[in-house]
């Protein structure tokens, strides 16, 4: 089985910037960041 | 026989040339073929599976209804045959909730919680969290086209995966188009959804502080039947829309995904659809073969991967909006892959 997220996020702007700490091949555990 | 055989001095050296040239154009055949499907995987594209739809369809339709899988199981067998799942799918035993003895079949025993604190809850405000255990397959930002990568040389659209209701905000044209006569003509009754990425002429009055352009990301992350199957909240967000889509139960295991295209806008799947504190926020939980029922917590009452007396197109999917709104908390569990 699979889950997609598809999500809304500043991309450029004073205080923050999107970014993915995953990437394609990593292995994560529910409760870890994916991206802040 | 003799005499016949004499009767037609062309038969035997007509049949032998007509074969040798149907081999011959065979053989020429499958050599182009080849050739093609050579050139393809040297441009990274593998060679599409060429599914018979209808058989797989219900080959892996029937694998879901597996009976010994719900069978409950006697308790001296249960220790030995979750070690076997186990075993076999590389769970890991440490973090499961309750002894082995409790879990009554191996579908209670793949929905399993897990012990408490095994999975802390990244507590940072500002980060998006991993919803489930598994492995990332793609992430990354939707562009102009809300197309997502499944494997080199084919992509799927975000609105088939999500459904064509969807609330996915419109991606505004590139700047130089002309936007204005569009913007009107397509804000439709979920305005309040439609957030154009403000190209620089739409930038709000200078009065009020430039809201921050807002990107579409994207994050696809895989379940091994071994893995812990519970959905939890990535975020703090407010669920308005479920959408139901039954549809196929293909394989998502990776020689599949390179194998049958559009396997995620043709699977059973649902999808979550509401807003977050930075905006618009969707989770889409697609079932496979071996995990054909995808329960929510917050709608007990929802059952996928019903038998269909006939292998059907997609239909519509099944459509529920939620009032009052389902919020949820970071962390909080909101569904499970499950068998059956």
């Amino acid at each position: 089985s699979t889950v997609v997220l598809v999500f809304q996020a500043p991309t450029t702007s004073p205080s923050s910037e999107f970014s993915f700490c995953v990437e394609k091949g990593d292995k994560i555990q529910m409760g870890e960041a994916l991206g802040r | 026989s003799g005499s016949k055989g004499k009767g037609n001095p062309f038969l035997v050296p007509g049949a032998t040339v007509a074969t040798i040239a149907m081999l011959g154009a065979l053989h020429a055949r499958r050599m182009y073929s080849d050739k093609k499907i050579e050139e393809a995987r040297e441009s990274g594209i593998e060679p599409e599976l060429q599914p018979d739809v209808k058989v797989l369809n219900s080959v892996f339709h029937l694998l879901s209804y597996f009976e010994p899988r719900r069978k409950e199981l006697p308790v001296w067998v249960r220790p030995y045959a979750h070690r076997a799942w186990a075993r076999a799918f590389h769970s890991n035993l440490e973090e499961v909730g309750l002894p082995l003895k409790e879990y009554a079949s191996l579908k209670d025993f793949a929905i399993r919680r897990l012990k408490d604190g095994a999975r802390p809850i990244n507590s940072d405000p500002h980060t998006l969290m991993s919803p489930v255990d598994g492995t990332v397959l793609r992430v990354g930002e939707l562009k102009e086209g809300v197309m997502i990568e499944q494997v080199k040389g084919f992509s799927y659209s975000v609105s088939s995966l999500l459904g064509a209701r969807s609330l996915l905000p419109l991606m505004a044209p590139p700047a130089h188009e002309d936007t204005s006569c569009q913007q009107e003509n397509k804000l439709s009754s979920k305005s309040w959804w439609r957030i154009s990425l403000a190209s620089p002429k739409l930038r709000e009055e200078p009065s009020s502080p430039p809201s921050p352009m807002k990107g579409l990301f994207y994050c696809v992350i895989y379940l091994t039947p071994g893995n812990y199957h519970r959905i939890h909240s990535p975020v703090d967000w407010n669920v308005l829309v479920r959408r139901h889509f039954s549809g196929r139960l293909y394989p998502l295991h990776s020689r599949a995904i390179r194998t049958i295209k559009n396997l995620y806008v043709e699977n059973e799947r649902v999808v979550l659809e509401g807003r977050w504190q930075e905006g618009y926020m969707a989770m889409a939980a697609v079932g496979a073969t071996n995990i054909g029922s995808i329960e929510l917590f917050i709608e007990p009452g929802l059952r996928t991967n019903l038998p269909r007396k006939k292998l059907v197109q997609s239909e519509a999917p099944q459509e529920r909006v939620y009032e009052p709104q389902v919020m949820l908390k970071k962390g909080d569990e909101v569904g499970a892959f499950n068998m059956g």
